[in-house]
Parts: structure tokens; sequence; C-alpha cells
């Protein structure tokens, strides 16, 4: 579902440049369960910014179920994006004015699904992930780890094909943690939808399917 | 040279209240090396706050020193801050258009450290976290443990006498988290401050004098 065929990436800041990832081959079949590990710096982010096709390589392939995702324009990205992928991102991204509930159903709003549905899926979701108490706060008013679990209901609502979780756990107990991987892995096996997890905590990396190590930019 | 007495701290949002912490007593001696554990949502952040003085008590007494910080007015409360307590916040709170150095600098030129003092200080603490590359990139220019890495840098860069840290390593690999924590034991060790922090780590706890375990807003 997802290739990637000798993709680098550079960032630029004056005269310096960050070799971010140096050359990475990548490839991933629908219903994976897959964990990125590696040092802080090593490039999961990117990798993950670049599979979400939120960010451009600086060379080389990344292709989407057989497409060529520079070949897209704008409009194409961002309906992909919409309708085909979940993004839980490190720092959450939550708008700060939506409550936890319209933070999570504002996907649901861009896909335009009828209010009776939303309401529901968005109401069960806040339940898988223990936040039903909390439907109404907005992030200012929720924990480290409340708000991280408002970021994953968002990306799990819509049930994309592919999620794409960076570090989901980071800011959770080990046994909050644990209900949320249970909860990703059921969702993976029921609906066969493809996760890709960038993690530090070893618990995590025992359920995937396959464990992949970013090393300095490149899949050690 | 802290304590809390039957503290309680309530959030009110409309007509819903959340009773964050129900009644806590604390006492913590000079040069411990403390850790607070427990599940998300359970009052650690709310804690540190309180011992911080970044927030005030519903009902309950906090003393630093056996100053009741109630009877502080704003200017000490500042000062109290500035000059006595470093804090690593959860979601890191650095100055976006500051780079690495100049926000790791800031409370050394809010101290009124003479330049060259403060440029060496500087530079050692960023060598210290393994971020003496990245001193000139701003936060949007760091991978999320980097940033974590400044915001530790910044909190100890001053030598302060506590150290409220929450949830330190959350965003590190094992391996820099083990780097940052020795770092601050071996501060702990040599200049006796003390250190308060909230962690899900198991092994960031295994270096703790005392672990005070937190549970739905008291002390177990
Ligand atoms: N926008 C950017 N501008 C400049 N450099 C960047 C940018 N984003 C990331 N980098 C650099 O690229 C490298 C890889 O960053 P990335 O965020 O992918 O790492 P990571 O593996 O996710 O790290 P962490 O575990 O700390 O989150 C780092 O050295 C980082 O400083
Ligand atoms: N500003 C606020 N307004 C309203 N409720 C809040 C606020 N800050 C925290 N809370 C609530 O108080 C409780 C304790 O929050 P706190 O941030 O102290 O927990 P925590 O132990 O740090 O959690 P985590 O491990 O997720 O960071 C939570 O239920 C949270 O939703
Ligand atoms: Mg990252
Ligand atoms: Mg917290």
């Amino acid at each position: 579902i997802v290739s990637m065929q000798k993709v680098t990436k550079d960032y630029h800041l004056g005269k310096t440049i960050v070799n971010a990832l140096k050359g990475v081959d990548l490839r991933v079949e629908k219903g994976e369960f897959i964990c990125i590990a590696g040092p802080s710096g090593s490039g999961k982010t990117t990798l993950l910014n670049l599979i979400g096709c939120l960010d451009k390589p600086t060379s080389g392939k990344v292709f989407l179920d057989e497409d060529d995702v520079e070949r897209l324009n704008d409009n194409q990205l961002s309906r992909l994006r919409a309708e085909r992928i979940g993004f839980i991102f490190q720092s959450f991204n939550l708008i700060p004015v939506l409550s936890a509930l319209e933070n999570t159903e504002y996907p649901l709003l861009l896909k335009g699904v009828a209010r009776q549905s939303r309401k529901k899926k968005v109401l069960a979701m806040l339940e898988e992930v223990e936040l039903a108490n909390f439907a109404g706060h907005r992030p200012d008013q929720l924990s480290g780890g409340q708000r991280q679990r408002v970021a994953i209901a968002r990306a799990l609502v819509t049930d994309p094909e592919i999620i794409l979780a960076d570090e989901p756990t980071a800011n959770l107990d080990s046994k909050t943690g644990e209900t949320i991987v249970e909860l990703m892995k059921k969702i993976n096996e029921e609906m066969n939808s493809t996760f890709i997890f960038s993690t530090h905590d070893s618990m995590v990396m025992k359920y995937a399917h396959r464990l992949i190590h970013l090393q300095d930019g490149r899949i050690a």
C-alpha cells in the first residue's frame, strides 16, 4: 500500500543542511502493523510526514497504491489525506478553541458525514479512549495524556485505511498506553487497516508485525 | 524544602467541577530526588504546578522553606520562580522565535548574568544534552525529543535549587533518556539540588530516592 524508493529529505537552514533521511527504501503491505524505532533525531517524524503526504522528499519516490504522490495535485493530496489517512501527530495538533468532542468530530464534518451518524461515532470513540466524561473540555482543560487520546480519537474516527501514529503513547501511563494499543490492534484486525507507528515504548513494539530500526536517517 | 498540607485543586468549567487534587500532604527535604507516578489525569501536572507556584490551591497550604506561598505577592513569586526553581514543562513551552541557544540563555538574561559567563554556561549545557550542533535551530526546526532537551537545558542552566520536571523523558528514546536522567542525578549529587519529577518511565523511577504514587487526585 505504501512504497518508498531511495527517499532522502534535507532541511536547509541558511548555510546548514540537515540530512534527515539519507536513502530510505520501504515497502508496507495493506493490513500491516509496523513500528519504527530509533533514537531522538533519527528521522521518524520526517519519515511519517512523507508517507502521509504532509511533506515532499528531497529526492526519491513515494507511492501510495502504485500512485506516485509527486504526480498528485494539491486537491488530490488533500482528498487523499482527508479520506484515506488518519494522522496522530507527536504534538497532537488539536484545535485550541474546539472541545474534545468537536476536535474528534472535525474530520467527519470534512467528510460530510450526517449529524446523527457523526455524533454516534464520536461518542463511541471517546468512550474507547476513556474520555467520555471530558467531551466538553477544550485542550487547555485537559491533561497531557488526555490531549494525546483526543488526537488518537480524531485520527481513528473516520476509519481510515492508513493510520500514521507518531509516538502515540509517549504521554500515557503503561495501563492507558496498553488500552490504546489494544484498541488499535483490534481496529487493524477487524478492518484490515494499515498502521505505521513511531515509538520508543518497548510495550508497543511487542504488538508489531514488523519492527523497523531507523538510525541517523537510514533504515538499519 | 517543600511542604503541602491538605491541598486540594478544583477546576471549574461552567457547571462541571474537576477535583484534580483531593487532599495532598507532602513533604520534600532538600536534596531529594523524587518521582511522582500515576495514571493519565491523576493530577501530576497539577501537583507540580502548585509546588512551582504557577497556580494556587483551592484549599490547603503550600510552603517553601517555611514560607506560606499564599502570603507572597506577585513580585516575590516571580522572583522565587526566576531564582530558585527550574521547570521542565510537559509541553516544553519553548519560545518559538528563539533558537535552542537563545531559549536556553533566556533565564540567565533574566537573572542579569554577564555575557561571557552566560555564553559559556549555555554552550556547556547544550553539550550535556547533546544538542551543541543544533544551537541555532528554532523549535520548529527540531525533532520532538530535541525540543524536550532544550526545555531541559533551559531549566538546568541557572543551577536552581529546585527542579520540577514534568515527564522529562516522554519523548526520548531509552538511551537519550538515560543520559538525561544521569545528568540530573549528577547535578543532584554535586549541588544538592532538589528534583521532583513526574514520570511514566520505569527507568527514571529506578533513580528515585522516593516514589510517590498519585491516584485520582490523592497520594496512594
Ligand atoms: N523543520 C525542520 N527544519 C530543520 N531541521 C529539522 C526539521 N524537522 C526535523 N529536523 C531535523 O531532522 C532530523 C530528524 O528529525 P525528526 O523529527 O524526523 O526526528 P525523530 O526521529 O522524530 O526524533 P524524536 O524522536 O526526537 O521525535 C533532526 O536532526 C531534526 O533536528
Ligand atoms: N486547566 C484545566 N481546566 C480543567 N480541568 C483541568 C485543567 N488542567 C487539568 N485538568 C483536569 O484535572 C485532572 C488532572 O490533570 P493533570 O494535568 O494534573 O493530570 P496528569 O496526572 O498530569 O495527567 P497526564 O499524565 O495525562 O499528563 C484531569 O482530569 C484534567 O482533565
Ligand atoms: Mg519525532
Ligand atoms: Mg501531566
